[in-house]
């Protein structure tokens, strides 16, 4: 699969969602 | 391996098949036991030595065993179980001197850990969790995932275990409003637990706040999907899944693993290895292990098959040994090694 087929690619993707998530 | 579309493999990687080095170096049977359920290889202190042990599970018994020169084994300790047997046995991958079981008639209905005698006390046996358990996964870092209920009444736990073997720390993680149906850690990164559901979703979770991060649909192609690991790596979670309930007639030949992409930010997925069986030969997905870029499964024709994950392609294949099918299929926590078992008991080690 190409990259663009899946959109932008975060490296620190975990620590993001973690911010945006829900306690 | 990249392919032409999402969700398919290189199709003649399925055609090729080329026998793999599966060497048969040890055998174990258990006389007492008539039966078996599960095996796992793991370290275990013996006499003050770090020793490469074996623990089999059969209905009422669980056994360790140590290594004798020339791959012999002895018995070293037996636990007994009454009134409910024993399902599985769940490894935990960084502890020493003591394993998990899951006792249960059909469904899990107790999770246990057990630990060997020490100064001439009685080995040990920790109620750890009791109740429709639907999901169980030992973790790094001495813990302990499980779910039990479903849908809107489902509690998701882990609980870090003592020395003791009792639990130290328990958290409950955000239920994701689908049924669990197996757990995934992810390699490299501790923090993180996946699950797939059966609304055929993959949902991440943030260990250390119980935050539920993501839920990523992967699609309705295959219905209660196994998720096996994870890898993370730049910025995308590669996931290896097997398929119980795929059929045998897709056209590149049966699958039974699948590994995909995903990206958690965008929730999109897509396939990047299907491994499927080779032609001719016959079987579904019985039940299987991964480990690293191996995975093997037991069909339910009775072989067991092995493939490489980079290439999604079959990298061998045991056909039933003594006219007897295989039951279980494992890798081995200790060494590079593949333990085979057979309903009489029969464990052997490749």
């Amino acid at each position: 699969c190409s990259q663009a087929d899946l959109g932008p690619i975060s490296l620190n993707w975990f620590e993001e969602l973690s911010s945006e998530a829900p306690l | 391996s990249p392919v032409q579309q999402p969700g398919m493999a290189d199709a003649p990687a399925c055609d090729s098949f080329v026998p793999g080095d599966l060497r048969l170096v040890s055998r174990l049977k258990d006389p007492s036991a008539p039966c078996a359920v599960d095996v796992s290889a793991l370290w275990w202190d013996v006499a003050g030595l770090k020793e490469p042990c074996i623990v089999t599970a059969c209905e009422y018994a669980v056994s360790l065993w140590k290594p004798l020169d020339t791959w012999q084994w002895e018995k070293i300790y037996s636990w007994d179980f009454t009134e409910v047997p024993v399902l599985q046995i769940v490894p935990l991958p960084d502890v020493r001197d003591l394993v998990c079981v899951a006792l249960g008639n059909l469904e899990i209905q107790e999770i246990r850990a057990l630990l060997c005698p020490s100064d001439g006390e009685a080995g040990k046996q920790v109620l750890l969790s009791s109740g429709h358990i639907q999901a169980v996964l030992g973790l790094t870092k001495r813990r302990l995932a499980s779910s039990r209920g479903t849908l809107c009444d489902q509690q998701v736990e882990v609980v870090t275990l003592a020395e003791s073997g009792g639990s130290k720390e328990k958290r409950l993680l955000m239920p994701p409003e689908e049924t669990v149906l197996t757990f995934a850690e992810v390699q490299g990164m501790q923090d993180a637990l996946l699950a797939s559901t059966a609304a055929n979703s993959i949902v991440i979770w943030n260990l250390k706040t119980g935050q539920l991060l993501r839920k990523v649909h992967i699609g309705d192609s295959y219905q209660a999907s196994v998720c096996h690991k994870a890898y993370s790596e730049m910025g995308l979670l590669f996931v290896v899944l097997s398929h119980p309930c795929a059929k045998e007639s897709e056209p590149a030949g049966s699958p039974v693993f699948r590994l995909i992409a995903m990206n958690p930010k965008t929730t999109l997925s897509a396939g990047v290895a299907l491994c499927c069986l080779p032609r001719g030969q016959p079987g579904r997905f019985l039940e299987g292990d991964v480990k690293g870029n191996l995975a093997a499964a037991v069909l339910t024709s009775g072989t067991v098959a092995v493939w490489n994950l980079l290439l999604g392609r079959p990298a061998a294949l045991l056909p039933p040994a003594s006219g007897q099918s295989w039951s279980f299929v494992k890798w081995s926590g200790t060494h590079s090694h593949l333990l085979a078992g057979q309903k009489d008991g029969s464990i052997f080690v490749y």
